[in-house]
């Protein structure tokens, strides 16, 4: 089993170094890696040793390896296809992103319960009703599911993707349901980031 | 130095903490918080232990005595004073979120560069040019700001909230600046929540 929070700190290395890829750099060390996000370099290298060895004694990790060995593992080696429930404020925001677009993932249908919105298109995406959500997914192959519905009808929301068969499950809106086996569910929490800052706020010598 | 992987646990069970509070509970064990979240009850225990010891053997942990705890160690004993920097679509989503005032976070301004904004209100909350920032987060005693702007102006507009003497900065597009002593900067990225779901879909026996 990898803890959650590992996983979270392979995505932030695959930025990281990504960026310094953008700057030119061929190689990385695991202090460098570390210093820019606070984490320590024998974090670093433990996470990395769990999935095979990339680095060189004294040179550090070469980028270009580095990234492919990491989008492999993070299953971006392939373009993941998205729906995304709810077209609302928080919705449209994540329609128009085009970080997701940039990082392998692709939001091809939108379901909305709102009868002026289904038939129509955002972002040239087509929305449908979440009626047809297990038809649609099946025919565009998608396996990640992203809901932005009201807080009030999102554990349906969640429900209705898990019956359509989307095994990945982003909501917006915090939901506690069993998920049957290769189902998983991520509840996103921006408070989580404001507390983050509230904590340093408090603790500025704990930076 | 606090990692913050260790911080972001804390809210992690925090919420979970609260959850079982609601449900009627009066302790909850480091194996119970552990489970709900996958993290081992090692790492539970761990992470209380570096803020005072709050459990009683046999017994797990009194909820409202840790649930007062992690409120003070997180800063969430007072309530912040928030500035909203861009009223676009994600700006309007993140104004209207209840989740930040249940959790001591309140949007008290906003800031955009739209005329047809400036001097109007939105959920009640009034709307200003930037260039008043420095001005109105004296006034209101604002300490956090929230960036919301497109991705090519954010490295601006950050600058203007750390000139402004804002010290929490939460930015929804990626900025890269030296900040002075006693600043934080959050950089939220949702595609990381995107590659924690595509690593257990690549890898569903690590999950
Ligand atoms: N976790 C966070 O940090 C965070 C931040 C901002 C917003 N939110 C949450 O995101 C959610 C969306 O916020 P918003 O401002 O976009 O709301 P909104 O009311 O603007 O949009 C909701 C949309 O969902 C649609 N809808 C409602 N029920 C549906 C269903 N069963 N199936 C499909 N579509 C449905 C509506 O027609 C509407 O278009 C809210 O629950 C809000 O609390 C969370
Ligand atoms: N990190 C993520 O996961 C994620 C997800 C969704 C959107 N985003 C990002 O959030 C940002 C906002 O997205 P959106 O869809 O709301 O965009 P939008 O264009 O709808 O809104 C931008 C708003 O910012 C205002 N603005 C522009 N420059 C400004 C400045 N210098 N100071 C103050 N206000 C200014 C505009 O007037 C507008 O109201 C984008 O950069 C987008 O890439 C990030």
């Amino acid at each position: 089993v990898t803890p959650i929070s590992t996983v979270q700190r392979l995505s932030v290395y695959l930025r990281t170094i990504k960026r310094a890829k953008e700057s030119g750099k061929k190689f990385i060390s695991s202090e460098e890696i570390a210093a820019i996000n606070g984490y320590t370099p024998a974090q670093v290298r433990k996470d990395f040793s769990c999935f095979g060895s990339f680095g060189i004694k004294g040179k550090g990790y070469n980028i270009d390896k580095l990234i492919k060995a990491l989008e492999e593992i993070l299953g971006l080696s392939e373009r993941w296809r998205v729906a995304l429930v709810g077209l609302g404020r928080l919705g449209k925001a994540l329609a128009k992103y085009k970080g997701f677009h940039l990082s392998k993932f692709d939001i091809v249908a939108i379901f909305d319960i709102d009868p002026e919105k289904i038939g129509t298109k955002y972002n040239n995406i087509p929305i449908y009703s979440p009626k047809k959500l297990a038809q649609i997914a099946k025919r565009k192959k998608i396996e990640i599911a992203v809901v932005a519905v009201p807080a009030n009808s999102a554990e349906e929301a969640v429900m209705n993707v898990v019956k359509a068969g989307i095994r990945g499950i982003i909501s917006f809106s915090e939901v506690r349901i069993n998920l049957p086996e290769g189902f998983i569910l991520r509840n996103v929490n921006l408070t989580a980031e404001m507390e983050t800052v509230s904590f340093y706020l408090t603790h500025p010598d704990w930076m």
